[in-house]
């Protein structure tokens, strides 16, 4: 393993958004997942609908919350092809599901995974490294306040309740942290990006791990 | 509570957020002091969200639900091997 690495310096993730008061951190997370895969095969890195995935996304319930696996699972099962964000704006509340032809480009996935990477974080960063930037969840509560530094502290693996993407990590300093995007914009935290401590499961960031195929 | 009341009564009274932010302040002064000395540790302070209390910022903004996901082993290395 380096001692560090980021998808961004690749050039294959794509720009912080905002998820606004909307609670669909899991469609932000897997969309972004999916526009990195797709980068990393070299097509190119291009935003791609949220709100899509939002209204469409069965056994989820758009922005009053929803879960990554059963995100995954659908553009698995389904075979949709997620549209690019232009087309399909986001609009931070929930919507009736918008169908376009099967002619229409875009985007599908051919299988994820879904671990349980706790104590095996090195294993992690090596699934990282393998397929890309990782879809996390961990528990965010404390991230309310959070301005920037390594998070290690007031964050337990207790209550899972956020959605994140983690592209890199750094083993450079005293602390090695995961590099994690958030979607509450570029204000937010290290120009919208949280670093989390390493090793020990700090937030839980290890406990729902999944990666996307294309 | 407060983030059910946050959820339908919509805008927000000056006083509520006030009173929020007042207790924003108050919990980055406890999470800043328990490690103060620790190299690189996180910094916690005003931002977007400190006008809001946790529970309504949990009641939006926190919305990932979770099920068990299989413990990692080396079947991810195979289950690579199989795909197309």
């Amino acid at each position: 393993l380096p001692l560090r690495f980021d998808w961004r310096d690749k050039h294959v993730v794509t720009q912080v958004r905002n998820q606004q008061m909307c609670g669909g951190c899991w469609a932000f997370s897997v969309v972004g997942a999916v526009e990195s895969a797709y980068a990393i095969k070299g097509k190119p890195l291009e935003d791609l609908s949220v709100q899509q995935v939002i209204d469409c996304s069965y056994n989820n319930y758009g922005c009053n919350g929803g879960s990554t696996l059963n995100a995954l699972n659908w553009l698995n099962k389904t075979q949709v092809k997620l549209v690019r964000d232009s087309e399909y704006p986001f609009k931070a509340q929930n919507g009736l599901c918008l169908y376009f032809a099967d002619t229409h480009s875009g985007f599908s996935i051919k299988g994820y995974s879904a671990h349980d990477f706790s104590d095996q974080e090195d294993e992690m960063a090596k699934a990282l490294l393998t397929f890309g930037p990782l879809v996390g969840i961990v528990d965010a509560v404390s991230w309310q306040d959070y301005l920037g530094g390594i998070i290690q502290h007031h964050c337990s693996s207790g209550e899972a309740n956020h959605a994140i993407i983690i592209t890199g990590f750094d083993k450079t300093g005293s602390t090695p942290y995961w590099i994690v995007r958030n979607s509450w914009g570029s204000s937010w935290g290290v120009d919208g990006y949280a670093h989390v401590k390493m090793g020990d499961n700090t937030c839980g960031i290890a406990d729902f791990v999944s990666a996307v195929f294309v | 509570g407060r983030s059910a009341a946050f959820a339908r009564t919509g805008p927000r009274s000056r006083e509520q957020q006030a009173a929020a932010f007042r207790e924003s302040l108050n919990r980055h002064r406890y999470l800043n002091s328990l490690f103060p000395s620790e190299n690189s540790t996180a910094v916690y302070g005003i931002n977007q969200f400190s006008y809001l209390f946790p529970e309504e910022f949990k009641a939006v903004y926190l919305k990932s639900e979770t099920s068990r996901f299989p413990k990692y082993s080396a079947d991810l290395q195979t289950f690579i091997s199989k795909l197309p």
